[in-house]
C-alpha cells in the first residue's frame, strides 16, 4: 500500500458526502447511484474511526462526487470510453470525479451489459480510498490496486488495504478482522 | 459504378466507428520491441507512461512540440521496469504481453507518483 506525499489525512471522524444533482447519469437513478455509494462507504467506515453522512448540500460537503466528461476543468481530462475511469483528490480537497462516458453498472452481475461495463461500486470503493489518503496498491487482489477488468466486480478490501488505512486512522473498536478475505495474523503482522 | 464504392464507403465507416468505441490505449501491436528501436506507437506508450508519472518531461526525449519519439530507448526502459515493479509484474524492462495487457486495461486516473521514489532517494511506499 501507498500513501499520497506527506501522508495527508482527515482529522474529523465524521465526513460529509454529496453527490452532484448536475453532474449525473441520465440512465442511473440517483438513489441507485446514493445506495452504491451507501456500501461503498460503509466498506471503509467498517474499519476505521470515521463515519461518512450523505448530506445534500454538494457546496458544503467534504467530499464532492459527480461524473464528468473529457476536459472538465481540474487539469485531468477524461478520455472517453475505457481508458481513465475515474479520479479522486488526496484529504482536504475532497473531489471524486467518475468518467461519465464509461458504462456505468449498479447491478450484482453483468449480465445483458456491455462488454465495456465497468462496476461503479468497485470505482466507487477504490476512488473513496484515494479520498481518505490512500495511494496505489502493487497486489493485484487489492481494492487500491490501479487496473480494473471490464465486467468485473471488486469490492472487498484486502488486508493491504487494510493495513494502509488503520496506519493513518487506527482500528474501528467494532473492527472483526476475520470479517476481511485473508487471516487476521497477517493484518496483525503488518 | 455505383455499388462497390458505396459499400466500400460503408465498410470503412463502420470500421472507423469500431475503433474509436474501443479500449482507449491498444498497445499490443508493442509486444516484444526491442530497446533502440524505432517503431510507431512507442511515442503514445511514453505519453501513457508520462500520464503515469513513470517518464518526465525532461526525458531527454520530450520534444519542444510536447511530443515524443518513436525510439524504444533506454529510459523509456527504466520506466517500463518501474511501472512493472508497482504493478506487481515480473521486472524485465521489456514489452513481454502481461505487461502491455496491463497498459491497455482501464485503470484509475490518479498518477502513481506516489508509488516512485522521490528527489532524496526515499521511497514514499509504506511496505
Amino acid at each position: 500500500y501507498t500513501y499520497f506525499n506527506g501522508k495527508p489525512k482527515w482529522n474529523r471522524d465524521t465526513l460529509t458526502y454529496a453527490i452532484s444533482k448536475t453532474h449525473k447519469l441520465d440512465y442511473l437513478t440517483s438513489e441507485d447511484v446514493k445506495t452504491v455509494f451507501r456500501r461503498a462507504f460503509s466498506q471503509w467506515a467498517s474499519v476505521i474511526p470515521v463515519s461518512f453522512e450523505e448530506i445534500d448540500d454538494f457546496t458544503a460537503a467534504d467530499l464532492k462526487i459527480g461524473f464528468y466528461t473529457g476536459d472538465h476543468g481540474d487539469g485531468l481530462p477524461f478520455d472517453g470510453v475505457l481508458g481513465t475511469l475515474a479520479h479522486a483528490f488526496a484529504p482536504g480537497n475532497g473531489r471524486l470525479h467518475l468518467d461519465a462516458s464509461e458504462t456505468w453498472v449498479v447491478a450484482d452481475d453483468f449480465k445483458g451489459s456491455s462488454d465495456v461495463a465497468v462496476d461503479l461500486e468497485s470505482v466507487a470503493t477504490h476512488e473513496i480510498g484515494h479520498l481518505l489518503g490512500l495511494g496505489h496498491s502493487s497486489q493485484e487482489s487489492a481494492v487500491m490496486y490501479p487496473s480494473l477488468r471490464p465486467r468485473t466486480k471488486k469490492v472487498d478490501l484486502t488486508v493491504d488495504d487494510v493495513a494502509g488505512v488503520l496506519k493513518l486512522y487506527g482500528p474501528n473498536p467494532k473492527l472483526r478482522l476475520d470479517s476481511l478475505t485473508q487471516s487476521e495474523d497477517s493484518i496483525r503482522n503488518s | 459504378r455505383n455499388l462497390p464504392e458505396e459499400v466500400e464507403s460503408t465498410a470503412k465507416a463502420t470500421q472507423v466507428i469500431q475503433v474509436s468505441n474501443n479500449t482507449w490505449h491498444d498497445f499490443s501491436r508493442l509486444v516484444d520491441v526491442q530497446v533502440g528501436s524505432h517503431v510507431s506507437g512507442v511515442s503514445e506508450l511514453k505519453r501513457y507512461l508520462h500520464r503515469f508519472g513513470y517518464v518526465n518531461d525532461d526525458g531527454g526525449d520530450h520534444e519542444s512540440s510536447g511530443s515524443f519519439s518513436d525510439v524504444f530507448d533506454g529510459r523509456l526502459e527504466s520506466a517500463i521496469s518501474l511501472y512493472q515493479e508497482n504493478l506487481g509484474l515480473p521486472v524485465t524492462g521489456r514489452l513481454d504481453t502481461s505487461t502491455v495487457n496491463l497498459m491497455s486495461l482501464p485503470r484509475c486516473g490518479v498518477s502513481d507518483t506516489h508509488m516512485i521514489v522521490n528527489d532524496e532517494g526515499i521511497y514514499t511506499t509504506a511496505h
